[in-house]
């Protein structure tokens, strides 16, 4: 089923599709095809990127899932771990540095690819974030930090739930200042 | 009541203390400024006058008044403002149904506006279009620039067109265009480009003025097809919430275009992010 978002992205070029000029019907079926077919091509990313991040061939590779609301702080797997990855792929042909938003409960230390910590940033989300997700999710905090991608490449962070001394001191908390 | 200023290492941005709304923006390499107001405000969508039946509605942006309102509430928006290593950030709370996020990121050299509209409420039986609006001192010359398809940038011109001789029946739709990656405003020294993550509608009414349609919810059929009005009701039945970012750059017109094509290639081709509860061995 590789190629079934092609098809609905074929579809999705109709007319109507591209400047929203259908009617409510008709945007609630491109809507469904085109997320059936982003289904199967996140199945069909995180197998090639379980493959591409194994380093011992006799251990199944890992299963990567993706988190669709992240704009406004809502992904289960970042919520309820105490340890997970992030993997990001840059599908530019030069080296792009980007900061990364992930939602989460307490405080993380971020291990980049080096080994080394990565610097930090927790904050409470926005009010606008808690009123927008709704019954989504209720992560009240995000954790922001910088990644340096390779060209056509990728870069594997790992996340540990940190609970006070050494890791926690990695952290800056940010400073909130309510003017009014 | 003292003016908040946020900063990183190429752009400073200043919020007026008394309503929080920004107020200026700092190229700190050229160190030129402009005073920019930014706010949101709606156009009333039309059901029809006396001069015309035409309605607002999918096809067609027609908006009843000129003028647009301000949603701005006209004391505050309750600016809050978190620093910290990573960035910086502003949050602006408009209407209850309207906010804003201003992020300025270490070592990125544009300010990115991050804005959640919606439910657009109708209980007035009035259609409203939601627009961004950035009022800034350049000598535009009533000129600005929108993408086609994001290649070609094309020059407009506001009550005119270069083929024919353009008789100017709706004032404001009638200079609205496309935009689908990027628009910009510049005077002889200085640019303000802003980078959408969608396509979007905009203009510039006035000089040294950039508005783009970020939100609509109108109550008539156009008639021109699709036999509906464009009110999406949603989810939860009370209508659509978006939420949209634009990415503003504000340097000198010959660092400009460098800027904003390297960047409209990293909001295009973005990273895409995956995660797993997978921890490897050589961690």
């Amino acid at each position: 089923n590789s190629n079934i978002l092609r098809k609905f992205m074929g579809v999705a070029q109709h007319h109507d599709a591209v400047s929203g000029t259908e009617k409510q019907n008709v945007s609630d079926d491109y809507a469904e095809r085109l997320s059936i077919g982003r289904a199967e091509c996140k199945e069909l990313v995180s197998d090639v990127l379980g493959k591409l991040v194994q380093k011992n061939s006799s251990v199944p590779s890992p299963q990567f899932v993706f988190c669709d609301y992240l704009n406004i702080s809502v992904c289960p797997l970042t919520v309820n771990n105490k340890q997970f990855t992030i993997t990001a792929y840059n599908p530019i042909a030069r080296q792009v540095t980007t900061v990364v938003r992930i939602p989460v409960t307490s405080n993380y230390s971020i291990t980049g690819p080096s080994g080394k910590p990565v610097t930090t940033q927790l904050q409470d989300v926005s009010e606008g974030t808690k009123q927008v997700r709704r019954n989504r999710g209720s992560a009240p905090k995000e954790l922001l930090f910088q990644v340096t991608l390779p060209p056509l490449g990728f870069q594997t962070y790992i996340a540990e739930a940190s609970q006070g001394g050494v890791k926690a001191r990695r952290h800056s908390q940010s400073q909130t200042e309510a003017f009014k | 009541n003292a003016d908040t200023t946020i900063e990183n290492q190429f752009l400073s941005l200043t919020f007026d203390g008394s309503t929080g709304l920004l107020k200026s923006m700092t190229d700190k390499k050229s160190q030129k400024s402009t005073s920019v107001r930014q706010s949101f405000y709606w156009y009333t969508s039309s059901m029809g006058d006396l001069k015309s039946s035409q309605k607002s509605g999918a096809y067609i942006f027609r908006p009843l008044i000129q003028t647009p309102t301000d949603l701005f509430n006209g004391t505050s928006v309750g600016l809050t403002v978190i620093k910290g290593p990573v960035a910086t950030e502003v949050r602006q709370q408009f209407q209850p149904w309207l906010s804003q996020v201003i992020r300025l990121y270490n070592n990125r050299e544009f300010a990115e506006f991050e804005w959640t509209v919606g439910p657009i409420p109708i209980k007035d039986r009035v259609g409203k279009e939601i627009i961004t609006r950035f009022d800034t001192d350049l000598q535009t010359n009533s000129t600005f620039y929108t993408d086609a398809n994001g290649r070609q940038i094309l020059q407009r011109i506001r009550d005119h067109r270069f083929d024919w001789q353009y008789n100017n029946t709706e004032p404001v739709s009638g200079n609205y265009y496309p935009i689908n990656s990027r628009a910009f405003i510049t005077d002889d020294k200085m640019q303000m480009t802003v980078m959408t993550d969608r396509s979007q509608g905009g203009s510039s009414m006035k000089d040294g003025s950039l508005e783009i349609m970020i939100h609509r919810r109108t109550l008539g059929d156009d008639h021109r097809g699709v036999g509906e009005p464009l009110n999406e009701t949603g989810q939860f039945g009370d209508g659509l919430i978006v939420r949209g970012q634009h990415f503003v750059l504000f340097t000198s017109v010959d660092k400009a275009a460098a800027a904003h094509r390297l960047l409209g290639e990293e909001l295009y081709m973005a990273p895409s992010l995956s995660f797993s509860q997978w921890v490897p061995d050589w961690a």
